[in-house]
């Protein structure tokens, strides 16, 4: 997989290019958005190398060109029909987090053991018992599950998620899943998140 | 700021050599670490450089003196003192989970412009109204908030926390901040590893 710090860079600069389109500008240089997000221009330059589309010097990046080759090397001109599995705290943030559904993932579905979500909605999002898992991955075509289960749900959740067939997990958990050859697992952790703010914090201290 | 992309990882290298050490292991190799996280040895050494800790060929890393310096150079053998501003479904969920106070971030309060949240507590953590940021922030010394406010709110709770005397925010709103130089703001986004997710399945997929 090409730089995973590049990837991760992407939807910042998309940001900044689809707010110029709304300006009306037809070009963006490399510099503006660097300086947006504090970042060096080479860096910009090299990522955006990734996408196929290349800069004029002292014109820049053409808007609708640089916007559309983005969406589609992150693949999100295609819609990722996802279900969530864990309807709590953070599973209904993510439900309600409008920048997913800008983006191509749709939540179609959510799951939870308490008896008591079962029947409500969050974020406008159905919750469903677990039994229908299996049912419902196959009625609306799910290719992508959110797990936001407690750690100790983790594996057995994932082991239903798999029989249903299931190709990809977004793990919030902390538990490293074992799943089979082929089937795609992406661990998230906020603490990465707060390493970095944390360094940043010590650096401006001394 | 060294490398951004080092600093992400290196909380999931102290899982795993937090784990070793619970198992009575001395020492730990590079490569051991990169099966299990699924990154190229030569990563996990260049990375594990930056702690000023070298392995030895065929012995490893020694285990107690990595996790030392890896927590010494993410600063988390200071606690860092923290607000959160906005009580609802992802502050809630940040509040309550367990990670961040193992990394030395202690959520003292929370905040809410909404009356029926204050009084209340979110996994423990007491919330109360707005106009008691200035008090709090002095009494608990706290250094850091974590905005969790719907992003129309973002800028003015700002002012309103610069006005306490916060130095550092961790900033889950999609707004850019305006603050003055000096203040340390650290952008968190989901889509960031959703365009990681996207793209792996992307790649699957052809
Ligand atoms: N990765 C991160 O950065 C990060 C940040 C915050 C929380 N978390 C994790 O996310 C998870 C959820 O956190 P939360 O704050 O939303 O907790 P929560 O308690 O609010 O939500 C958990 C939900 O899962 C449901 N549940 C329990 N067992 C289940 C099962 N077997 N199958 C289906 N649903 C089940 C519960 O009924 C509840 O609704 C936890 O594992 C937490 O550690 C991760
Ligand atoms: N960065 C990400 O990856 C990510 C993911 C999910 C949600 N979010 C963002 O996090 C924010 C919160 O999301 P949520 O799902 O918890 O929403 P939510 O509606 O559950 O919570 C928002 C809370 O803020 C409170 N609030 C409103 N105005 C306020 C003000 N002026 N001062 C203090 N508190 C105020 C509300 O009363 C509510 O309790 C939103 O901005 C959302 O876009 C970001």
């Amino acid at each position: 997989i090409s730089s995973v710090p590049t990837i991760r860079r992407l939807p910042s600069y998309l940001h900044i290019i689809e707010a110029a389109q709304k300006e009306g500008k037809d070009f963006i240089s490399g510099t503006v958005i660097a300086e947006e997000l504090e970042l060096e221009p080479i860096q910009v330059r090299k990522d955006l190398a990734i996408t196929g589309i290349s800069g004029k010097p002292r014109i820049g990046f053409p808007v609708a060109e640089l916007l559309d080759a983005i969406t589609k090397f992150l693949d999100w001109h295609h819609t990722h029909r996802a279900i969530l599995v864990g309807a709590g705290n953070l599973g209904t943030a993510l439900a309600g987090y409008a920048e997913f559904n800008r983006h191509g993932m749709s939540i179609l579905a959510a799951f939870d053991s308490d008896s008591r979500k079962q029947g409500t909605r969050i974020n406008g999002v159905e919750v469903f018992p677990l039994e229908k898992i299996g049912e419902k991955v196959k009625e609306l075509e799910i290719e992508l599950a959110v797990l936001t289960v407690p750690s100790p749900y983790a594996q057995e959740t994932t082991e239903v998620l798999l029989a249903a067939g299931i190709k990809a997990i977004w793990n919030f958990t902390n538990i490293k899943l074992k799943v089979p050859k082929g089937i795609i697992v992406q661990k998230e952790d906020l603490s990465s998140g707060y390493a970095v703010l944390s360094v940043k914090i010590a650096r401006n201290r001394n």
